[in-house]
């Protein structure tokens, strides 16, 4: 891994008395090129280092025979700042229903992860709702109809001919009248750059004042990710991020771009296809997976 | 007269950044960069649109000038897999594929071979019934491989020129399913004599580096023909096809540029390489 690497870089610098911009130069390239390979974001990547060289030049720990060692350590807890230091827990409204609604581009897992939630707050004995407003892919509001009957939890829907915002207020008003406790809105992938799209999110959203907008992310997200991140913060509003397919071997890098133009926490990471696989966000546990 | 051109780092980093931000890998970028300095001091460009013109010319070494064809077979049914991982776009495309291939005078028959997600089979019998063409399924659950089996014979038996399977998603670090994949195509070469005529990776334009461990997996349980890049119509680049193509001679075969059906076109890597140097 990238301590190997820096073995390497870091062999040179040892028999020296001072070091030069040179010297330092190698060791930091190898961070580079280790961040890169893992989808962190080129711009990200550049700040980052600088301020790990800083880092390490401080500590004075360049030219000891454990330097490799030392730097990704630093590296690693620098990393871990930035993912959000402590795991963060779930909160309910104290007006219940608790309203959460699930955004993010097209493919990335939101329907399987309406699912994987529901399935989870009925572990914490909740009663939640599932609402299905992607009224445009094929089979959509079959597909969260299925996961519901999974999941053993209602599903809230009205074909696919009564606008999303409808369907989300009047599922709020349903669940308030059967005394369900959560909402979870499924809404339809959708473009950052599709100004309609991200126009119907933020309605949806203006119309039953979500207590969570959840950011759905795909681990495999490359460059782009800031991009649609900053998108959908700026157009809808996101509260809070899901990792998906982290049972792949994507290393998961984007989730700092994320991260950074949110400034908002990962609530939980989906690591596989069945309702029961969704785990909380462990930062430690990213920052080692994004060094490889 | 060509000093600014030749040794001008600010053009390099920008291209660098260019590329990078694309998503191409950073080894295949160096490369990229290397070869271009070389042919910098053989062909002492004046301009930086005529510097441009030799970087264009050295992505054309690695994508190619001309659009690769879609095989067929000498003997119907000609079968095309499409396979990837979860939701970068294959149900989608292959309704797509199928009104191109009508269009073109074919007559496709779909195959739902994934029995597993949550409503896929009604997803592509949507799609069979916007392009009009019939969809071969079994019930949820169902092994894939059977689905795929009955699927071959009913194309011969009903005239069905081209058979298009959609299998379910699925990550490459999962063994039972890469072998449930191999399975499948093993059916396709009993059943007709030969491997798929296409096994195509569709990928997502969003995906980074992981792209290419993607097609460096699939393509070590079904050979790989090329590759659908979908999602074209966002911002993302999918430059990874371009480390893919250089690493594994991979081609994209097909580009998606939308969620609806006439969505789907024919790869032209010159058109590409201008879209990703603006
Ligand atoms: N391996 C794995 N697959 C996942 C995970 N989450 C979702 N998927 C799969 O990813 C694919 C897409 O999931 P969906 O839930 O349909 O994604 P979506 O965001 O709702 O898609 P659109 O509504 O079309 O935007 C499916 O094959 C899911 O089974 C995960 O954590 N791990
Ligand atoms: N914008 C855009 N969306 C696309 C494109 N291709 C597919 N999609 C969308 O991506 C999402 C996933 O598409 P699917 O066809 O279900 O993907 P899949 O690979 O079959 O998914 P799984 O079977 O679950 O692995 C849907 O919302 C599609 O509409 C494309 O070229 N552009
Ligand atoms: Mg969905
Ligand atoms: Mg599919």
């Amino acid at each position: 891994g990238l301590s190997a690497k820096l073995q390497n870089a870091f062999a040179k610098l040892r028999g020296k008395v001072t070091l030069k911009e040179e010297d330092v130069d190698a060791a930091m390239r190898e961070i580079r090129l280790a961040l890169l390979e893992a989808d962190v974001n080129f711009k990200v990547v550049r700040e980052f280092v600088a301020q790990v060289r800083e880092k390490a030049i401080g500590a004075d720990v360049l030219k000891n025979l454990n330097a490799p060692q030392m730097v990704v350590k630093i590296v690693h807890e620098e990393l871990v700042k930035l993912l959000g230091g402590e795991p963060v827990k779930m909160k309910f409204s104290s007006h219940p229903p608790t309203i959460i609604m699930m955004v993010g581009l097209q493919g990335t897992g939101k329907t399987t992860t309406c699912g994987k939630l529901a399935t989870w707050l009925k572990s914490e004995r909740k009663k939640p709702l599932l609402v299905a407003t992607d009224v445009y892919r094929p089979a959509a509001v079959d597909q969260l109809k299925r996961v519901g009957e999974q999941a053993n939890v209602p599903v809230f829907e009205m074909g696919t001919n009564v606008s999303p915002v409808e369907i989300a207020k009047q599922a709020v008003n349903h669940a308030r009248q059967r005394g369900l406790d959560v909402v979870i809105i499924d809404t339809a992938g959708r473009l950052h750059i599709d100004e309609q799209m991200m126009r119907e999110a933020a309605a949806i959203k203006a119309a039953v004042q979500p207590h969570e907008t959840l950011l759905v992310v795909d681990a495999m997200t490359g460059q782009d990710a800031v991009n649609a991140a900053t998108e959908f913060h700026n157009a809808v509003g996101v509260d809070g991020i899901i990792l998906t397919k982290l049972d792949g071997d994507a290393r998961g890098g984007a989730i700092l771009s994320v991260r950074q133009v949110t400034g908002k926490p990962v609530k939980f990471v989906g690591i596989g296809e069945k309702l029961d696989a969704l785990e909380p966000f462990y930062p430690d546990r990213m920052a080692g997976r994004i060094l490889g | 007269v060509f000093t600014t051109v030749t040794l001008d780092e600010d053009f390099i980093a920008e291209l660098e950044e260019t590329l990078v931000l694309s998503d191409v890998a950073m080894a295949t970028t160096e490369k990229l960069i290397e070869s271009l300095r070389q042919q910098v001091k053989k062909e002492r460009p004046e301009t930086i649109e005529q510097a441009k013109a030799l970087f264009k010319r050295e992505m054309a070494r690695v994508l190619g000038t001309e659009p690769a064809p879609l095989q067929f077979s000498p003997q119907p049914p000609t079968v095309w897999l499409i396979l990837g991982v979860n939701g970068t776009g294959k149900t989608t495309s292959i309704g797509k594929l199928a009104n191109l291939m009508k269009q073109q005078g074919y007559r496709p028959l779909l195959v739902a071979a994934d029995t597993f997600r949550a409503a896929a089979i009604e997803q592509l019998q949507i799609w069979g019934q916007r392009v009009d063409a019939p969809v071969i399924a079994h019930r949820p659950g169902a092994d894939p491989a059977a689905v795929v089996f009955d699927a071959v014979r009913a194309a011969r038996s009903r005239g069905h020129d081209l058979v298009l399977v959609d299998t379910a998603g699925r990550l490459h670090t999962k063994h039972n399913l890469m072998a449930e994949l191999e399975k499948v195509s093993r059916v396709v070469e009993r059943e007709t004599g030969r491997q798929p005529d296409e096994s195509l990776l569709v990928l997502d334009a969003t995906t980074g580096q992981n792209g290419l461990a993607q097609a460096s997996a699939f393509t070590q349980s079904v050979p790989l023909t090329g590759i659908i890049l979908t999602k074209l119509d966002g911002t993302a680049k999918g430059g990874i096809v371009i480390t893919i193509a250089d690493q594994l001679h991979l081609p994209v075969k097909l580009v998606g540029t939308g969620e609806k059906i006439g969505d789907l076109a024919v790869f032209d890597p010159q058109e590409y390489v201008e879209a990703l140097m603006e």
